[in-house]
């Protein structure tokens, strides 16, 4: 038996808006601990790992690890039936092929039960290493989507450079070219509005604007993003989920000039 | 010409 209770339903349909523009379908690992979705976009390019800790959970149960392979934009459409303030249930049986969402509203006046079938997936788990990354910067995770969004209008990269003094976001295309830079915080009022760059050594790498708008689609779910980044290994994009666990979007660089 | 690196190399 598979039973996972969240009060803050919201963050559930939040996550899959995160997701489904980047993967159409993708297995769901129930264990003990949690529950974790690991999978490479569409085209194979980025990588989307999910993390909802069983702690984080009103109520969670798991009584043997379950793999649950979903189509994400059935899941969707099921999750967009459920109101912003409803609690949601995910619960299947010990090798069943179906999983059931329960919608409940905060006054229990309304239950709604959705039942979905289950697919039988590939799984492709990437071991992913321990990396100690030259920068991190957190920012605002508005702030990153506006300069995604904006730089995309002059050309289909984004360089990102990061030194002491701030990071500095560059596109460059037909139109002419643009900048954005951002120095580090010294005193915020909101802690979500702080700017803070975690630097070993400088760091400047390419990545496709693509990509990195896809992931801001996580926006809603953090007021943080953090963003590591290291010579030659892929981005990591990264935002919270509430309490209860984190999104990280993980991009290789572009080569070459 | 920039050139999108695959990911896989990196995790395997």
């Amino acid at each position: 038996m598979f039973e996972a209770r969240l009060v803050h339903g919201n963050l559930l349909k939040k996550v899959l808006d995160a997701i489904k523009d980047l993967l159409t379908e993708a297995s769901w690992d129930c264990a003990d601990s949690g529950i974790q979705l690991q999978a490479m976009d569409n085209s194979h390019v980025s990588l989307v790992s999910v993390n909802l800790r069983a702690e984080g959970f009103d109520k969670y149960r798991c009584d043997r690890n379950l793999i649950m392979g979903m189509d994400l934009t059935s899941m969707s459409k099921i999750l967009k039936c459920s109101a912003s303030d409803d609690i949601i249930t995910m619960k299947a049986q010990d090798n069943a092929d179906t999983v059931s969402f329960i919608f409940e509203s905060p006054s229990q006046e309304k239950v709604s039960d959705y039942q979905m079938k289950l697919m039988n997936l590939d799984q492709d788990h990437l071991g992913i290493p321990e990396t100690e990354y030259a920068c991190v910067i957190k920012m605002p995770s508005g702030e990153f989507a506006r300069i995604c969004r904006d730089l995309s209008n002059f050309g289909e990269n984004i360089v990102i450079a990061c030194s002491k003094e701030g990071v500095k976001f560059s596109a460059a295309g037909d139109i002419g070219t643009a900048n954005v830079k951002l120095a580090q915080t010294s005193s915020v009022d909101k802690e979500e509005d702080a700017v803070v760059i975690d630097m070993q050594e400088p760091v400047t790498l390419t990545f496709a604007c693509r990509y990195l708008n896809m992931f801001t689609k996580a926006t809603p779910l953090s007021p943080q993003v953090s963003l590591s980044m290291h010579p030659d290994v892929p981005l990591v994009v990264e935002y919270a989920i509430g309490e209860i666990g984190q999104i990280q979007y993980f991009l290789a660089p572009k080569i070459g000039d | 010409l920039h050139l999108q690196q695959p990911l896989i190399p990196f995790f395997r």
